[in-house]
């Protein structure tokens, strides 16, 4: 699984 | 972008509305803590810093321009235009307590060490404990104005359907953001007392009031 930023969210 | 993320913006968005139209119309912020209103400007103003490095889509920019503005406007009306009826003997939570605690796990638990990183995870760290000055409030008076009841349902609703987003990005997108769930996890588990109380009082027609 990807550990990503949740970047788009708000 | 599901439908568990544009219902958790749309109940974000009217959980904002509805404590500010509740100031602007009864011309007073009684019962509602300066302190955490102050917590959330924060929280906006910390990790909307990307507004000036990235663009990710008009949607997302306009609502991060729409929070900041309603997040200051709120702290202004306490603060300054309404600040004679401010409750600000109830609202005595000490912030030292959350900030110095949550800026000394966002330098030890984030993605990378970057100031912008490290900003953006103080902001998420500081949203899963910012309504408990309000919270706090509520506990010390033992009691809440409806309005203000259904301000706190909205915010605590917006936290279950971004964990709820969370989970069908997880089966759709194996999208995860360690970091923001368990934030946002902790942040829910503030909401349930309070969701318990809305439920078995404030639907039924009664005020919120604590024994």
């Amino acid at each position: 699984c990807h550990r990503r930023k949740a970047k788009d969210e708000l | 972008m599901n439908v568990f993320r544009i219902l958790g913006d749309i109940s974000h968005l009217l959980a904002i509305i509805i404590l500010l139209v509740k100031i602007w119309k009864s011309k007073s912020c009684a019962g509602i803590s300066g302190k955490s209103q102050i917590l959330f400007a924060l929280v906006f103003t910390t990790r909307y810093l990307d507004l000036f490095t990235t663009f990710i889509s008009i949607y997302n920019t306009v609502m991060k321009v729409i929070f900041l503005l309603c997040a200051y406007i709120t702290v202004y009306m306490i603060y300054g235009k309404f600040r004679k009826t401010s409750d600000s003997e109830n609202d005595s939570f000490r912030l030292e307590f959350l900030l110095v605690p949550v800026t000394g796990l966002s330098f030890l638990e984030n993605h990378n060490f970057t100031a912008l990183e490290i900003l953006w995870t103080f902001s998420i760290y500081l949203e899963s404990v910012a309504i408990l000055p309000q919270l706090f409030m509520i506990s010390k008076t033992g009691e809440a104005e409806t309005i203000t009841t259904h301000y706190l349902f909205f915010l605590g609703l917006y936290r279950a359907l971004y964990i709820a987003n969370w989970i069908w990005r997880y089966h759709t997108e194996n999208f995860y953001d360690q970091i923001a769930v368990v934030s946002g996890v902790v942040q829910t588990i503030f909401y349930c007392d309070f969701f318990y109380l809305y439920v078995t009082k404030v639907l039924k027609g009664k005020k919120l009031s604590l024994p």
